[in-house]
C-alpha cells in the first residue's frame, strides 16, 4: 500500500482487507483543525467539498474477505455520498464479469483563485491479472521474519534487488535526467511495493502479489512520459515495459487525462498489442477529466 | 535508475516494522484507491495563519497520519521526501 501527499492533495492506495473509507472522517477533520482549511459547503447541507474526488477499484477477487462497507460498491458509493454531494458512481465494464472495474467520481468545484500553473494532470493504471508463473517468481522472497534482526532491514534490501533485477527503475526513459528517488519492499512470504518519485514530484508504484491461482500487480502512475523523455518515450512503450516484466494473462489499463488529444493518442497506439486480444474498449467524459479503459487478453 | 543510495536516505523508517512483518493472507489482489483534491493547485491553498508562509497537507505530523492510517489498518513501513511531495510505504 502507499500514500502520496503533495501539499494540496493525496493518493491512497491500499491493498488487501484494508478499510481504506475508514479514515475519511478522521482525515478530513485534521486537514481543517490542522490546517484551517474550509471544506464544508453551506449550500450542500454542510457536506463537504474539495476541489475533486476519486475512489476507484477492480472488482475485489475475493469480495467477501472484505470488511465493512467494503463488502459492496453500492455501500461504498452510500457511504461517500455520506461526505460529499456531488459524486458520479460508474460500473466500467461488463458487468457480468468478474473483472469489471468502478469508479466514484465528484464534480471539480470551481477554482477559487486563479492560478498561473496549466499542468495537464493524467494518471495511467494497469490492473494485471494472471501473471506469468515464471515472472512471479522474482516476488517471491526468502527470508524470515524476526524482529530482533531489525537493523539488517532485509524487507527494504530485497525490494531494492527486486526492483533492481526486474528493470521496474527502467520503466521510464528518464532523458532529462530529473532526480529519482525510490522505495520498495519485499513481504514475507511473498509480495511486492514500490514508490518511485521522479522529479521530486512525480511518482510511479507498484504492488505485487504473487501468489499461484489468484496472482495480480498494479501499476500507477502520473508521470508526464514525453516531459521526462524528452519526447522519446509514450505511455503505450511505458505500458510494454510494464507488461514485459509481469506478462499477466489479463490486464486492464485505465487512463484519465484532461487533454483529450493525449487520451485519443493513447487509444490508437494501445489498439494492437503484440500477444493480447483486445475485449473492451470504453471512454468517458468525466467532467474536466475523459477516462479510457480497456481490456485486453492473452491470445 | 535507482542506486544503493536509496537504501540509506529515507526520511522515516520502521525497521522493528519491517523485520517483523508478515504478510501471509493479508493480500487480496485488487486494491483501493482513493484520490483527494483539496484543491485545483497549491497556489490555489488560502493563507489561514496570518504568517508568511501557507500550511498544507505536508505540514500535518507524521503521528497524525499515524492515526489516520490505523482506521485503514495500514502501518507505515518507510517514507521517501522530495521538494514538493511525501511517497509513504505502507503495510498490506
Amino acid at each position: 500500500s502507499s500514500l502520496f501527499i503533495y501539499d494540496h492533495r493525496l493518493t491512497l492506495k491500499t491493498c488487501g482487507t484494508t478499510t481504506t473509507l475508514l479514515c475519511l472522517e478522521r482525515l478530513l477533520d485534521v486537514v481543517q483543525e490542522q490546517l484551517g482549511w474550509r471544506l464544508k459547503n453551506p449550500d450542500t447541507n454542510g457536506k463537504y467539498s474539495p476541489f475533486k474526488v476519486f475512489y476507484s477499484r477492480r472488482c475485489f477477487m475475493f469480495p467477501l474477505k472484505q470488511r465493512g462497507i467494503h463488502k459492496s460498491w453500492s455501500s461504498e458509493v452510500d457511504y461517500l455520498n455520506q461526505f460529499f454531494s456531488n459524486g458520479r458512481s460508474y460500473l466500467v465494464g461488463r458487468n457480468d464479469q468478474s473483472n469489471h472495474w468502478n469508479l466514484y467520481v465528484t464534480e471539480s468545484q470551481p477554482v477559487i483563485a486563479t492560478s498561473n500553473s496549466s499542468q495537464n494532470d493524467e494518471t495511467l493504471e494497469v490492473l494485471m491479472t494472471g501473471i506469468d508463473p515464471s515472472s512471479a517468481k522474482q516476488f517471491v522472497s526468502e527470508r524470515s521474519v524476526d524482529a530482533a534482526s531489525s537493523n539488517a532491514d532485509e524487507g527494504h534490501l530485497l525490494g531494492y534487488n527486486i526492483t533492481k533485477s526486474t528493470g521496474l527503475d527502467r520503466v521510464y526513459d528518464n532523458r532529462t535526467q530529473v532526480n529519482f528517488t525510490h522505495d520498495a519492499f519485499a513481504f514475507t512470504p511473498c509480495g511486492y511495493s514500490s514508490n518511485m518519485v521522479l522529479d521530486e514530484q512525480f511518482y510511479y508504484t507498484l504492488h505485487v502479489t504473487p501468489e499461484k491461482g489468484w496472482s495480480y500487480a498494479s501499476f500507477e502512475s502520473n508521470v508526464p512520459v514525453r516531459q521526462v523523455s524528452n519526447n522519446e518515450q509514450d505511455n503505450s512503450q511505458v505500458l510494454a515495459n510494464v507488461l514485459a516484466v509481469f506478462q499477466p494473462a489479463e490486464f486492464c489499463l485505465t487512463f484519465f487525462s484532461k487533454d483529450s488529444l493525449t487520451l485519443n493518442q493513447l487509444a490508437q497506439l494501445v489498439q494492437n498489442i503484440k500477444n493480447y486480444s483486445k475485449r473492451d474498449r470504453i471512454i468517458y467524459d468525466l467532467d474536466d477529466y475523459q477516462l479510457l479503459y480497456m481490456r485486453f487478453e492473452k491470445r | 535508475t535507482v542506486t544503493i543510495h536509496e537504501l540509506t536516505n529515507h526520511t522515516y523508517i520502521d525497521k522493528e516494522l519491517s523485520a517483523a512483518l508478515d504478510s501471509t493472507d493479508a493480500f487480496e489482489g485488487p486494491e483501493k484507491l482513493l484520490e483527494i483534491w483539496f484543491y485545483a493547485h497549491s497556489e490555489d491553498i488560502p493563507n489561514t495563519n496570518n504568517k508568511a508562509s501557507k500550511r498544507t497537507l505536508r505540514d500535518i505530523p507524521l503521528d497524525q497520519w499515524v492515526e489516520i492510517l490505523k482506521l485503514v489498518k495500514c502501518e507505515v513501513l518507510s517514507i521517501k521526501s522530495t521538494k514538493q511531495m511525501h511517497a509513504f510505504l505502507l503495510s498490506e
